[in-house]
């Protein structure tokens, strides 16, 4: 799953 | 980072250069919709408050920053600069119709309820329908010129390049985000027809129908 508020990606 | 998502990022940045430089060269936004450009500066502005409260790297930092910046910049063109040549009459594309269920989306399918994720999933869901306006427009006057057909090329490009990029992480780092993914599929969807009149017609007669 993804981390919240780690979006790296644009 | 891995070679999709860079030349995604690429393409993205391209076509938003494109549009910018077609509006400033040209003194004119013709053909263009006010309401797709409306739509992504309120997409980059609600997807990159981030920006005020992390940091991940300079090059996510100064993408982020060029981004948020041409999307305004191309905005005031529209809206305030060039304005007279601003084609209002076939820019009809209700945005509401899209705002307001995606921001329902939003509220009700999201990672976590907090306010910035709430509006980073906004931003997401409103990406993938923000270039209905153009869409319409161009439908509805029958004609597009061929700068903007390649700029809608490399939005479009830039979404495809994510899909792989997805596949990329997926197998190599296990990354998984469904609501980008689902969002981005969509995304590449709504631009496969455009991608078929770009290829059979645009590169033939340099101006289609």
């Amino acid at each position: 799953g993804t981390l919240v508020e780690d979006h790296d990606e644009l | 980072m891995n070679v999709f998502r860079l030349t995604g990022d690429l393409s993205h940045l391209a076509a938003i250069i494109i549009l910018l430089l077609k509006i400033w060269k040209t003194r004119s936004c013709a053909g263009i919709s006010g309401k797709s450009q409306i739509l992504f500066a309120l997409v980059f502005t609600t997807r990159y408050l981030d920006l005020l409260t992390s940091f991940i790297s300079l090059y996510n930092t100064c993408m982020k920053i060029i981004y948020v910046g041409c999307a305004y910049a191309t905005v005031y063109l529209i809206y305030a600069k060039f304005r007279a040549t601003y084609d209002g009459n076939h820019d009809t594309f209700r945005i509401e119709f899209l705002v307001v269920p995606v921001g329902g989306l939003a509220f009700l399918v999201n990672h976590d309820f907090s306010p910035l994720e709430i509006l980073w999933t906004f931003s997401i869901y409103l990406e993938s329908v923000a270039i209905l306006p153009q869409l319409f427009m161009i439908s509805k006057t029958g004609e597009a010129e061929t700068i903007t057909t390649h700029y809608l090329f490399c939005l479009g490009v830039y979404r495809a390049l994510y899909l792989f990029n997805w596949i990329w992480r997926f197998y190599f780092e296990g990354f998984f985000d469904m609501i980008a993914i689902v969002a981005g599929v969509v995304q590449t969807i709504l631009y496969c027809d455009f991608f078929y009149l770009y290829v059979t017609k645009v590169n033939a007669v340099q101006r289609f129908q």
